[in-house]
This record gives structure tokens, C-alpha cells and sequence, in this order.
């Protein structure tokens, strides 16, 4: 019970940290990332970005805006979500992709709530804002399936991204109720069944921000180690979308491994405010959704 | 799609700028160039003479958008440039056949 | 409407802009760019060592105008612009859909 | 005619005019500019107080060229241009309707 909110926390907390780790990383090389860092292993901002220390980027921004817009309404609201994405679009975020951008604008200008189908979108920018779904919806997979596909239409629209949203949603909802690491690797053969490009086995070290390369990398490390640590490690010093392969490895593996696998010093230099409001967010989720009755 | 021509008084590029990025605009490029029309130089005083300054800065901002964003971001700069004084400048609509983002080999609307 | 492009040799812009004015044209935007073709840049002396400048500065005076003065625009900057020496220049002609004045909102020809 | 407009990351420049005179490219016309997009400017000290540089110089290679060489050229400078990090930059394709060589009154792609 108080199991489910703590685990709630770890995942959340988890996306965050990816996020802030991977972001100075994201866009070098391995090659470039070993002869500047040696392994890339503490928070220390930086990157292209320019960040501080423990600064987040746009996956936990728009997971948390997509977390408050759920919270407001005291339920699943789609229109709600597209309002909260715009209001954040117009903050002048650190950063923010060019299809997100392109369909937070559709909405601002349509009113629409989904983007039509575009051979380009096949990139990870919906996968990433999964945790706050995936926990909101806990308990019920059809209200998983359901609001993972209409948060990842207002902005990619492709049966690749789709099909990523959904695993990664079904793991994420997996590890919080306990399960192990046999079950969540049934999940990916799942993906790979219905989308061979998925296929992690021999993985060659592609990190991009192509949905089928960050998947690939975030399940080669979460398979090929043993703590959260060490998983967000080995992605981030992957390169390429290190920001977004580190949330979305971190909000896996934190579901996963528990808050108290969560490294205390990253934990201390995360932003505080982020880090506040996530913890928050985590828990008023988790008493949203229909596995509250069993806390 | 559509390119954007805006020639404006260089003080207001900050404010044009902030008015294009609250429309999602996702980026521009900008020149500095000199312009000439009714609005007269001033004069300078250079090397002991007093010359007229005919051509004066502008700021020209030219930015690639679709085509069903023309009306909105052509009223949207107009807005936000217009002073009432001479040499306030102008803005120009032409047509874009092919983009392409270098970095990705994205082409059309998706370039932008 | 057209624009007219002009890439000219920058001593020949008092020359041109005079003889545009007296066709009644009532504006113009000009840049400095540099040109790369068959006129080859000299060289210069640089820290001690001598470099080819390939490029070669220009002056381009963009105007656009009413499309039926294309053809006297065009012959009035040739005649003006030109030395018989390569590197005199291009003349480019396009299309523009739609222009605004910025003070005025005023669109099409009058905003010229 | 075709107006190719390449926006690049400035150290490209030699590069993509390499691979540009490789196809017989006749000549070009560049010019500084400032880009604003989704890669971000540095801060800067500035009296002691840190700045966002928001506006990035790039470079913008002009040129005009037959209509049947469009694709070559496009994919040429991408190939060049592309680093694959943020602010590679962008290439335009507009419509030009005539085109004159100054030096001779030569016009059309004998212009070129
Ligand atoms: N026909 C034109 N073609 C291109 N640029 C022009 C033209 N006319 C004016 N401009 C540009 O617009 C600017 C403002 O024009 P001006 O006539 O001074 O004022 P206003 O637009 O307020 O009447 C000029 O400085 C010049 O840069
Ligand atoms: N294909 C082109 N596209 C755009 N600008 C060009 C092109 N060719 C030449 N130019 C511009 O015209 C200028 C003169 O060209 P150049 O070949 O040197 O001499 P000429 O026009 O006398 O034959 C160049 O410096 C450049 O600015
Ligand atoms: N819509 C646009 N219209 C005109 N120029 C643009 C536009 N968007 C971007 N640019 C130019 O392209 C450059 C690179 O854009 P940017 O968004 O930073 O990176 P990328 O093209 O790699 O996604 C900008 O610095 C700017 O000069
Ligand atoms: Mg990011
Ligand atoms: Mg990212």
C-alpha cells in the first residue's frame, strides 16, 4: 500500500533524474563522452543546454504539466493535457522538439486534439511523458491503452511511437505492482512480436531519438544490469537522446528498483522545486487511479 | 509554404521576436541591412562636413512558415512593429517551393 | 508585384539608387553580401603572408515594385551597373504574393 | 530558374562551396546572418552580468541555378552541411522568373 505510493515516487523521481543526468550527454558520441568525462556518472548540468546542476528538460516538464492537468480535473482530460502543454510551450521552456512543437501549435491553432498520421513522427517524444499515464491509470488496461494513445496523438501520430507508449506504459505499471524482471522482459517480446525493428538482442550502441534506438538502448541496459545506478549510467554514457533515454530508462527502472535504489547524491542536487512538485504528483496520481483501493 | 519577409526598425526585433515565438513560431533568421524610403537620414558630422545619412538601419527578419499561418503571423508583426512613424517598414509574401532541415533531411512542413 | 534583386559592385550603389529615383522608385533595402564567380578576388596581405580573397564584397538592393515596371527597372540598373569588367553582377526577378506597410497596414501596390 | 537558400553553421562554409564548384557551380553569393531557432546561443559576460546570446551567427549561400539541377545541388549541400547536432541549418527553393548578367545584358541560364 504505502509500497505502491513510495514505488510511485521512485518512478517518477526516476524520469527526472534520467532526464537531468542524460542531459549533459545528450547529442555527444561515446567517444566524445569518455574523453571528456571518463564515465559520466554525478549530476553535473552542463551539455548543450547549458544547464545547472540538477536542472530538467522538457520530458519532465511536459510530464509534469501533462501530471498537473490530470490533477485538476480529478481525472483523465485530454483537452485539459493539450492546455497545460501549450501553457508550457509559451513559457519559454529550456527546450522543446520540433514535432512537439509542431503539434502543441496544431492544437493552439485548431483546437484539434490529434495530430494526423506523419511518416516522421516516429521519434520518442510521446514515450517519454508516459509516467505520469502509466501511474494514473493503474489497475485498468484499457484506460491505459486508451489515454496513452490520445496524450501521444496530440503530438505523434505513428504505429511505432504508439507501440512504444504502450510497452513501456505496461512495464512502468508492472514493476509498481511487483512484478520481476522475467515478466517485464515478456513485455518487451511482446513489442518485438508485433514490431521486429524493436529487436534488442544484439544491440549496436544507437541512441538517436528514433523511438525503435532509444527503446532499444533504454531495454539493453535495463536487462544488462542490476541496479538503477548502474542502469542510468550505462545510458546516459550511451550518448545521442541521453536526456530522453535517461528519463525513460529511469522511470522504468525506478518503478523497478525502488526508491531506495535512487542515488542519494543525485536525489540531493535534482532541482528542488522539480523534485517537490514529483513526489507530489506521484502520490496524488497513485489516489487517482483505480489500484487505489488497494491502499 | 510560404516565406516571410519583415523589414523592420531594429529596436523592435525583440518585440516581433517574443510576438512570433508565443505563435509557436519555431525559427528565424535575421539580417541587418540598410533601408531607403521617405524616412530621411539624419545628418552626421564626418570628418568636419555634415553628410545626410540616406540609407538607415533596418533589421530585416525572414522567416519559412505553412501557408495557412500567413494571415495570423502577417497581423501579428504588423501589431507589434508598427510605431506610426515614417520607416516603420515592411512586410513580403513569397512563395517557398521545397525546405529541408540539413540536419535530419526532413523536407516540407516537417523542416520548419 | 516582383522583387528585383540586384548584386552590383559596391562603388556603383550611388549611381544605381540615382537612377532608380528617377524612375520614381520610393524604396529600396540594400545588404552587404559577398560574391563568388569567375571575377577572381586579388590578394591581400594578411599577418605577413599572402591569401586569396575569394570573396568579393557586393552590394544587393532589393526592391520590389508594381510587375509592370519590371522591364525599365531592369534596363535603367543594367545600364548603370554595368563597366564591361566580369564581376559587374545579377539581376534576379521573382514573385511576391502579398506586401504590407507596417505604419499604415495598408497592402499591394500602395504599400510600395 | 531555382533560388537555392542554404542557411549553415559558418565553418561550413569551404565545404559546401567545395562540393558546390565540384558540380559546376558557377557562382554564389553569401552573407552573414543571425538564427534563431531551436539551438540555443551561449551566455556571454557581459559587465560582469551573464547574458543569452539568442541569435547564432550562421551563413547564407544565395544561388540561382537551372531548374533540372535543384535535387543534385540540395543533396550535395546537405551531405556537407550536416553535423547531425542541433543548428545544421535549412535550404529554401523559390521560383525566379528571370535573371540578367549585367556585364552583357545576357539573361535566362545563359545569365548564370
Ligand atoms: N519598394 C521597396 N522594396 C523593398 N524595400 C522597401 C521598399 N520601400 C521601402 N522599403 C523598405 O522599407 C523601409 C521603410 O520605408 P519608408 O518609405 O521609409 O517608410 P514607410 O514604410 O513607413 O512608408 C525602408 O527603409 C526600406 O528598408
Ligand atoms: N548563380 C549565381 N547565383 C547567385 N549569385 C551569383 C551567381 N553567379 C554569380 N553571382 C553573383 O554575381 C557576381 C558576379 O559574378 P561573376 O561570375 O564574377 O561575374 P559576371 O556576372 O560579370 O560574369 C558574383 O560575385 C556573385 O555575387
Ligand atoms: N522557419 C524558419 N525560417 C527561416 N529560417 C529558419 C527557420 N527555422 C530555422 N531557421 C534557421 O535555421 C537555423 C537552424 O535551426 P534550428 O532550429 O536551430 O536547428 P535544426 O534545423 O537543426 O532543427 C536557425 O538558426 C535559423 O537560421
Ligand atoms: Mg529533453
Ligand atoms: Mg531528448
Amino acid at each position: 500500500a504505502e509500497r505502491l505510493i513510495e514505488r510511485a515516487r521512485a518512478c517518477f523521481l526516476g524520469l527526472a533524474l534520467g532526464d537531468a543526468l542524460g542531459a549533459t550527454t545528450e547529442f555527444m558520441t561515446p567517444v566524445e563522452i569518455r574523453m571528456k568525462f571518463k564515465v559520466h556518472r554525478k549530476i553535473r548540468g552542463g551539455g548543450w543546454l547549458g544547464l545547472k546542476p540538477g536542472q530538467v528538460t522538457d520530458d519532465t516538464e511536459m510530464s509534469l504539466a501533462l501530471a498537473r492537468a490530470l490533477l485538476e480535473q480529478g481525472g483523465w482530460n485530454l483537452q485539459a493535457v493539450a492546455e497545460q502543454f501549450l501553457a508550457w510551450m509559451r513559457a519559454k521552456p529550456v527546450d522543446i522538439g520540433a514535432t512537439v512543437r509542431r503539434g502543441i501549435n496544431r492544437y493552439r491553432r485548431s483546437g484539434e486534439l490529434q495530430t494526423p498520421y506523419n511518416d516522421w513522427d516516429a521519434g520518442n517524444g510521446a514515450v517519454m511523458r508516459m509516467a505520469p499515464v502509466a501511474i494514473m491509470t493503474l489497475g485498468d488496461d484499457e484506460a491505459l491503452v486508451r489515454c496513452a494513445l490520445e496524450q501521444a496523438r496530440l503530438t505523434h501520430n505513428h504505429p511505432l511511437s504508439d507501440a512504444g507508449c504502450l510497452c513501456v506504459g505496461r512495464m512502468v505499471q508492472a514493476a509498481l505492482l511487483g512484478a520481476d524482471r522475467f515478466r517485464l522482459h515478456q513485455l518487451t517480446r511482446g513489442l518485438v512480436a508485433e514490431h521486429p525493428n524493436f529487436r534488442f538482442n544484439n544491440y549496436h550502441g544507437q541512441a538517436s531519438g528514433y523511438v525503435v534506438e532509444t527503446l532499444q538502448t533504454v531495454f539493453h541496459y535495463l536487462f544488462t544490469t542490476g541496479s538503477f545506478e548502474e542502469c542510468l549510467i550505462g545510458v546516459v554514457n550511451q550518448g545521442g537522446d541521453a536526456d530522453t533515454t535517461g528519463a525513460i530508462a529511469g522511470m522504468i527502472a525506478g518503478a523497478f528498483y525502488g526508491l531506495g535504489a535512487l542515488p542519494r547524491a543525485w536525489l540531493r542536487r535534482l532541482d528542488r522545486k522539480v523534485r517537490e512538485e514529483v513526489e507530489d504528483a506521484a502520490e496524488r496520481l497513485v489516489r487517482l487511479s483505480p489500484a487505489r483501493e488497494r491502499l | 509554404m510560404k516565406r516571410i519577409e519583415c523589414i523592420i526598425k531594429p529596436f523592435k526585433l525583440d518585440d516581433v521576436k517574443g510576438a512570433l515565438t508565443n505563435l509557436g513560431i519555431s525559427g528565424m533568421t535575421v539580417s541587418e541591412v540598410r533601408g531607403f524610403g521617405r524616412q530621411k537620414g539624419h545628418t552626421e558630422l564626418y570628418r568636419g562636413a555634415e553628410y545626410q545619412i540616406d540609407f538607415i538601419p533596418k533589421v530585416k527578419i525572414d522567416l519559412v512558415i505553412p501557408a495557412d499561418q500567413v494571415d495570423e503571423i502577417i497581423e501579428a508583426v504588423q501589431k507589434e512593429a508598427c510605431t506610426g512613424r515614417i520607416g516603420d517598414g515592411k512586410i513580403f509574401v513569397s512563395d517557398i517551393d521545397q525546405a529541408m532541415r540539413i540536419r535530419t533531411g526532413e523536407t516540407g512542413i516537417d523542416s520548419l
